[in-house]
């Protein structure tokens, strides 16, 4: 049970807010208009579209990727939900008002390798880490 | 339905930025990538030596796959003379988070006027960023196949460091590598400079610059480019370069904006 002590200082005007989110998520899940389960969507970085063309010898962009979706009850096995996630969407499941779903965000993440030219006309190859979204789940 | 198309084509058009937000975004994302700026270097340098051999290095990297419908990663091929990754170059890349190549700043014209049989070259080390270790460095110099000479002529390639300069007598130098080049060969001739790089980095005022001599087998003094070796009045994608490994010795936060 998540501490009481939130219900009480929640202040009048965030309640009716609550209320109405919870209304629409009731009305969609009524209407049976399925909202996606996490996963990982297609976005792309531009280097080109920056306008950095002529610093930036390598890549022109890359897809970054990130992730979206419900971590609804029941949790699928593609959206490599912690234990803690399952346990939360339970709890969401069986009183929503008690705690939020989890989070849908990335669980793996990849880095790149940019390459370019100083100011005074050196190249630099530089890895950078947890660029690439690899895998996204429930936290 | 005039007014509802322009609404539906006005939601698809990318939102314009504004000239501001464009600067911050692209002050964002060069605080990814570290830079305090974008930086503007002098154009028409990527057919140069020291660009297409980092090029190489990069298309050595492609590790991750390409996703559908995406030709982001297109390994950028080199044109004509790309110098060779060697395998020892891919081993250095696997240990090292940055690699940075430096031109030569002596000046072309040195060639015409310097001593017959010695080479210098300076390398400028002081925007490596705080905080890297220098975990391989090289000379990179090419050399030409020349037709003059019978194949079997082998010439002695010196690299020196300088250590001193004193105004009123000869330069005091440390041999740092040797390489036997036969008249026939062609290709990149790799002199290693891990320890000097180091010094250098650490000690800036004992950046002297190399010293590169060439000698025939009988110890006579030989001028380099006879022999093929291409220095600063050569072609512009056989230039001699530096370049340098680096590891981050220290985890380094963003700085907060």
């Amino acid at each position: 049970s998540a501490h009481k002590g939130r219900q009480s200082n929640r202040s009048k005007p965030q309640r009716t807010v609550q209320d109405a989110l919870k209304a629409v998520e009731a009305a969609t899940d009524n209407l049976g208009i399925s909202r996606e389960g996490c996963k990982k969507h297609e976005l792309y970085v531009s280097f080109r579209d920056l306008g950095w063309q002529d610093w930036i010898i390598a890549p022109e962009g890359y897809a970054a990727y990130y992730c979206e979706g419900e971590c609804a009850f029941p949790l699928n096995s593609y959206m490599n939900a912690t234990n803690h996630a399952i346990v939360q969407t339970l709890v969401h499941f069986i009183n929503p008002d008690t705690v939020p779903k989890p989070c849908c965000a990335p669980t793996q993440l990849h880095g790149i390798s940019v390459l370019y030219f100083d100011d005074s006309s050196n190249v630099i190859l530089k890895k950078y880490r947890n660029m690439v979204v690899r895998a996204c789940g429930c936290h | 339905n005039f007014s509802v198309d322009n609404e539906v084509r006005s939601s698809f058009i990318q939102r314009r930025l504004r000239s501001q937000e464009r600067r911050e975004m692209q002050r964002e994302i060069l605080s990814i990538l570290g830079l305090p700026h974008r930086p503007r270097p002098h154009v028409h340098t990527k057919q140069n030596a020291a660009p297409m051999f980092m090029l190489d290095l990069y298309n050595t990297i492609s590790t991750y796959p390409e996703p559908p419908g995406y030709s982001y990663y297109k390994p950028v091929l080199p044109t004509q003379v790309s110098p060779m990754v060697t395998p020892q170059d891919s081993r250095f890349l696997d240990d090292a988070d940055m690699v940075m190549s430096f031109v030569n700043l002596v000046d072309q014209e040195q060639d015409l006027l310097y001593q017959q049989h010695r080479r210098e070259f300076r390398f400028d080390l002081s925007r490596i960023p705080e905080g890297e270790t220098v975990t391989a460095a090289e000379f990179r110099i090419y050399k030409d196949f020349i037709q003059e000479r019978c194949e079997n002529e082998t010439f002695r390639v010196s690299v020196y460091q300088v250590l001193q300069e004193p105004p009123n007598s000869e330069v005091e130098l440390l041999l740092l590598d040797q390489r036997d080049v036969r008249a026939a060969e062609e290709g990149w001739l790799v002199f290693d400079l891990t320890d000097t790089s180091n010094l250098w980095l650490v000690n800036p005022e004992q950046n002297l610059g190399l010293h590169l001599v060439l000698e025939d087998s009988n110890g006579q003094g030989w001028n380099p480019q006879l022999a093929g070796l291409v220095t600063g009045s050569g072609p512009q994608d056989k230039q001699p370069f530096m370049v340098a490994f680096f590891k981050a010795n220290e985890v380094r936060f963003r700085s907060i904006r």
